[in-house]
């Protein structure tokens, strides 16, 4: 019967720009992504996809992906984007920009900030089901630690570790700050 | 894994040949180098935390399995993206004040002697003795899994702190052989730090939302220097958990000390279990 499962498989899913992104923010961007949940040929392949655009001085919180290496091509724009590996060692610290690709070992932090008016990317991912971490904002690891924790890890005050926890309430994309979107205006 | 590293004529009982001291406890590792581990594929470490020690929150490149071996206490797991379902309970709310926010955070486990902890790849951890019993915890990485797409050598990623990574020495070790007096030089250069402390401050400034002597901390810039990767919590940790339930063995032991009630009957005393069940 696989004439009627892996022959008639569905090939092709759009992910682009005009497709329903997952992640929207109408001020930071838009992500999407494509796993073997919604695009189940990935299944096959081990591999998935993930289209991003940040609006400029937009940024991509920290994060790593847990599962999988990230390969990011730049398709519109440039972007400022710094890796750091297990040691702290920022071992990218520079400009991606339209035609330029970044590899992101799995588990290394990265964060991205827009410094064009769109930057636009694909990231391919080496698991058809990656997982992200995020380093700060809301869903972040940060945020779901007990504030104790938080407050004696970083040898902070309480009403700093709060802090910390809670005053960034976006989760992937942070919009830019008032006084970058009044310089854009 | 490279040819040969499991062509092995003879085994021997290995030891830890490191010890990393931290302010609340050590770490001590096994060379992961050594080709019985190389051929196994995985990275075995020992942690002995002291009373109110918090281990700092940390993931590997592989899934982890923790045996522990002596003490008990609580550990938390961080899932990306699951809910924060432990919530504090609302401050009663004072006359012209605002209510304190609650804490909430993911959930929170006890631990004890015996008891086997899996860590998922990537999932981020921490650990907390709250007991006068040292916590002695063994664990072990496969680095070997299909989970780990880096290459055999473990790595730990700190969330926090300034700590050496325990498996870095290791690693500098493998890079070396003509480099060794540059893998010296930067071993002494290198002292290993967190994740966050390689990002810009501005970076983490505007992700988090805080000022500058908060990111400073998060980098683990105003760190006293031997603190490491194992703190101590003065007058204990404060978190929502559930009081430690008594293990199933002792409740069962307990069950089986119970005296059966006696039950008058017409054919006299009859012994009867106390706990009668529907």
């Amino acid at each position: 019967g696989i004439d009627e499962t892996i022959c008639t498989m569905r090939l092709r899913q759009n992910i682009g720009q005009n497709s329903s992104p997952d992640i929207y923010n109408p001020q930071a961007g838009s992500i999407t992504t494509a796993t073997s949940l919604d695009f189940p040929a990935l299944w096959l392949l081990k591999l998935s996809a993930q289209y991003g655009s940040l609006r400029k001085n937009a940024m991509f919180v920290p994060h790593y992906t847990l599962n999988a290496n990230s390969i990011i091509y730049a398709l519109n724009g440039r972007a400022l984007v710094q890796v750091v590996n297990c040691n702290g060692e920022r071992v990218f610290d520079g400009e991606l920009q339209e035609g330029g690709v970044l590899i992101v070992p799995q588990n290394f932090a990265v964060a991205a900030k827009s410094q064009s008016d769109n930057f636009e990317y694909v990231s391919f991912k080496t698991n058809d089901r990656p997982s992200i971490g995020n380093l700060a904002g809301a869903n972040s690891l940060l945020n779901a630690l007990p504030e104790e924790v938080i407050q004696h890890t970083f040898n902070l005050k309480s009403q700093q570790a709060r802090q910390v926890k809670n005053n960034n309430p976006f989760s992937f994309l942070v919009p830019p700050q008032e006084s970058q979107r009044r310089a854009v205006a | 894994p490279q040819q040969n590293e499991c062509q092995i004529q003879k085994l021997n009982a290995l030891k830890p040949d490191n010890r990393i001291e931290s302010e609340g406890g050590f770490i001590e590792t096994w060379n992961p180098n050594n080709k019985p581990f190389q051929c196994a594929g995985v990275a075995l470490s020992r942690c002995t935390l002291n009373r109110n020690a918090l281990r700092r929150p940390s993931y590997t490149n592989g899934p982890q399995e923790i045996y522990i071996q002596q003490g008990k206490g609580i550990f938390g797991m961080i899932y990306p993206g699951c809910p924060s379902t432990f919530e504090e309970p609302q401050q009663p709310q004072q006359r012209g004040q605002s209510s304190r926010p609650q804490d909430r955070h993911q959930k929170i486990y006890n631990f004890r002697e015996g008891d086997l902890i899996a860590v998922p790849t990537g999932v981020a951890w921490w650990m907390y003795n709250n007991e006068d019993t040292p916590v002695v915890a063994v664990s072990i990485i496969d680095t070997n899994s299909l989970e780990n797409q880096l290459d055999q050598m473990p790595r730990r990623f700190y969330l926090a702190g300034n700590q050496e990574q325990e498996f870095l020495k290791y690693q500098q070790q493998q890079q070396g052989g003509s480099q060794s007096q540059k893998g010296k030089q930067q071993e002494e250069e290198n002292e290993g730090s967190n994740i966050l402390s390689g990002f810009a401050p501005e970076f983490l400034k505007e992700a988090f939302g805080v000022n500058m002597q908060i990111v400073r901390n998060l980098q683990g810039e105003n760190e006293e220097e031997d603190s490491g990767a194992i703190v101590t919590v003065k007058g204990g940790l404060r978190v929502t958990a559930p009081a430690m339930r008594k293990p199933q063995q002792e409740e069962d032991d307990d069950d089986e000390e119970e005296q059966p009630q006696c039950v008058e009957t017409d054919k006299g005393c009859q012994r009867q279990s106390k706990r009668s069940r529907n």
